[in-house]
């Protein structure tokens, strides 16, 4: 996978943290202190296509909407999460218990195209 | 979509930075509520400073591990798992021993000694644990530690480790055995595969020379 640096337009992964402080969730949630919301944007052009992406049925519902909005895209390729771990959460639930949960698949470690 | 470019897939224009920054805020508090099954955050009425809690959560931590260790009483899974090829083990420490073959008597110049070890991964997180090189003393009833190595292990596989020092040390005082210590964090059972098939059982290679006699002619 590639990291997003400077004004690359090709497939890569941008890191975008979200401070719970900011947001005021920081009283409920306890740990982490933040969530890495990354996401994968960029172009996927043919040479790079075929670079293991995340599932043929992710990436077969991302071409129907293409197709969908804009019939004559020619795109085959998406510039998709390939690696994914668990966001793990210590928090208050509605009743004040406190809570620890793993939830799978929630920061994108790093992407690549379909 | 960079900017002025239209999103291929939702059909929508670009959006400026700040209204991106909003969508994604958005976005991510959603996908934490929707995966905790939560309509909306909850409310405390009366917050425990973070520093309390974490204290807190730091002692009940610490108040579980002594209970469980007191004299006289074992957890479950601090009983010793006796293995073949392993002297003992608690859930915490598993020790491998290798023995050297004659080969290696005389003691021989090490040019190079690498443990090899296939690691079992339970969960896709970070693993530590520490590597340790014991030697025995004289009486072989103690051991210190000739070395320790830490490592963060994160998925399964075979890792190497140098141990060429330790086994030249071992050699030069005769021993001919090595025996590596692996203390891991309580929840990871076993880190090496259990049953020890052949296939993924640890080894060590070692590459020696053998010293030739120094000979000296007198005229």
């Amino acid at each position: 996978g590639i990291d997003c640096s400077g004004d690359s337009r090709m497939c890569c992964r941008k890191e975008f943290f979200v401070d719970f402080k900011e947001i005021g969730w920081e009283d409920w949630i306890i740990q982490p202190e933040g969530y890495h919301m990354n996401y994968c944007a960029g172009l996927c052009p043919l040479h790079m296509a075929g670079i293991p992406g995340l599932a043929a049925s992710f990436h077969t519902a991302v071409l129907n909407l293409i197709k969908a909005n804009n019939a004559d895209a020619a795109v085959d390729s998406c510039c998709v999460p390939t690696q994914r771990r668990s966001l793990s959460l210590l928090y208050y639930d509605r009743d004040g218990n406190i809570v620890k949960t793993d939830i799978p698949d929630m920061i994108v470690d790093a992407c690549g195209c379909t | 979509a960079a900017q002025g470019v239209w999103c291929p897939a939702c059909g929508l224009a670009a959006l400026a930075p700040t209204m991106q920054r909003d969508v994604l805020i958005a976005l991510a508090k959603q996908s934490i509520l929707s995966k905790l099954r939560l309509p909306d955050r909850p409310n405390i009425t009366q917050p425990t400073s973070r520093g309390a809690l974490l204290t807190a959560l730091r002692r009940m931590r610490a108040q579980h591990t002594d209970t469980a260790i007191s004299p006289g009483m074992l957890r479950d899974n601090s009983v010793p798992h006796l293995r073949p090829g392993m002297e003992s083990s608690t859930s915490r420490s598993v020790r491998l021993h290798f023995r050297f073959t004659r080969e290696l008597a005389g003691s021989p110049e090490i040019l190079q000694a690498t443990l090899h070890l296939f690691w079992a991964v339970p969960s896709p997180r970070t693993h530590p644990v520490t590597v340790r090189l014991l030697q025995p003393d004289a009486t072989g009833l103690n051991v210190t530690v000739a070395s320790e190595t830490r490592l963060e292990v994160q998925r399964a596989g075979w890792a190497t480790l140098d141990v060429g020092r330790a086994v030249q040390s071992l050699i030069g005082e005769g021993s001919q055995r090595l025996t590596v210590e692996l203390e891991v964090a309580e929840d990871w059972q076993s880190p090496l595969l259990a049953g020890h098939r052949d296939s993924h059982r640890p080894f060590v290679a070692a590459q020696a020379r053998v010293r030739t006699p120094h000979r000296v002619h007198r005229r």
